[in-house]
């Protein structure tokens, strides 16, 4: 493992953290999507089935566990705990229009025709767009508080190293996965819009607003 | 099949 996957893996966990945080301490699920977190749950779900098919490290394992486990912690934290809080009218993405057509593509391109392989296709595609509710909420709303940013930000970041972690890797091991790399491309650029705003107008501000 | 090394990966 090389300094950038850790770092992604770390910025990944640093991510949930603050969401699970954010929600848990304000005792308000205001501004966050539901949507976008149910994807995340159900990304996690199918990519990390192997847990009961093959043991690979115990770092794997306890990362595995830990991102499932604040995945359906935050989804219940919305829709349950703090449900009162949860700001349903703003959060209209039509998923259907995200979960289809990558199912599809999850069938249609693959490494393996199997149900197991073709469930990790499926939750590297859905990864990659899991997060447009949560921009097409804030795009709707016009801004966004400031820990949300944060989350949004280290979501961004963790893809982004990994993109280096995977060039890094085709330089010195000779190793590549176009599925993995295309759907990582294309998860990053879509928080690139993100990131510009958060480097040139987040900074010392408590609210930032987006526009539309 | 994607090769164990991306499996690796989180």
């Amino acid at each position: 493992m090389n300094i950038f996957r850790l770092t992604g893996d770390l910025s990944h966990l640093a991510a949930i953290i603050i969401l699970l945080l954010k929600i848990w301490k304000t005792r308000s699920c205001a501004g966050i999507s539901g949507k976008s977190q149910i994807l995340f749950a159900l990304v996690f779900t199918s990519r990390y089935l192997d847990l009961l098919t093959s043991f690979i490290s115990l770092y794997n394992t306890t990362m595995k566990v830990i991102y499932i486990g604040c995945a359906y912690a935050t989804v219940y934290l919305i829709y349950a705990k703090f449900k009162a809080t949860y700001d349903g009218n703003h959060d209209t993405f039509r998923v259907e229009f995200l979960v289809v057509p990558v199912g599809g593509l999850a069938f249609l391109v693959n490494h393996d025709f199997s149900p197991l392989e073709i469930l990790w296709t499926f939750s590297i595609y859905l990864e990659s767009v899991a997060i447009l509710p949560q921009l097409f909420m804030i795009s709707k709303t016009g801004e966004a508080e400031t820990i949300t940013t944060h989350y949004l930000f280290f979501l961004g970041l963790y893809r982004a190293l990994y993109l280096i972690n995977w060039i890094w890797r085709f330089y010195f091991e000779g190793f590549f996965d176009m599925i993995a790399i295309v759907a990582g491309v294309v998860q990053t650029i879509l928080y690139c819009d993100f990131f510009y705003l958060y480097v040139t107008k987040g900074e010392g501000r408590s609210q930032l607003s987006i526009p539309t | 099949e994607a090769t164990d090394s991306i499996k690796d990966e989180l």
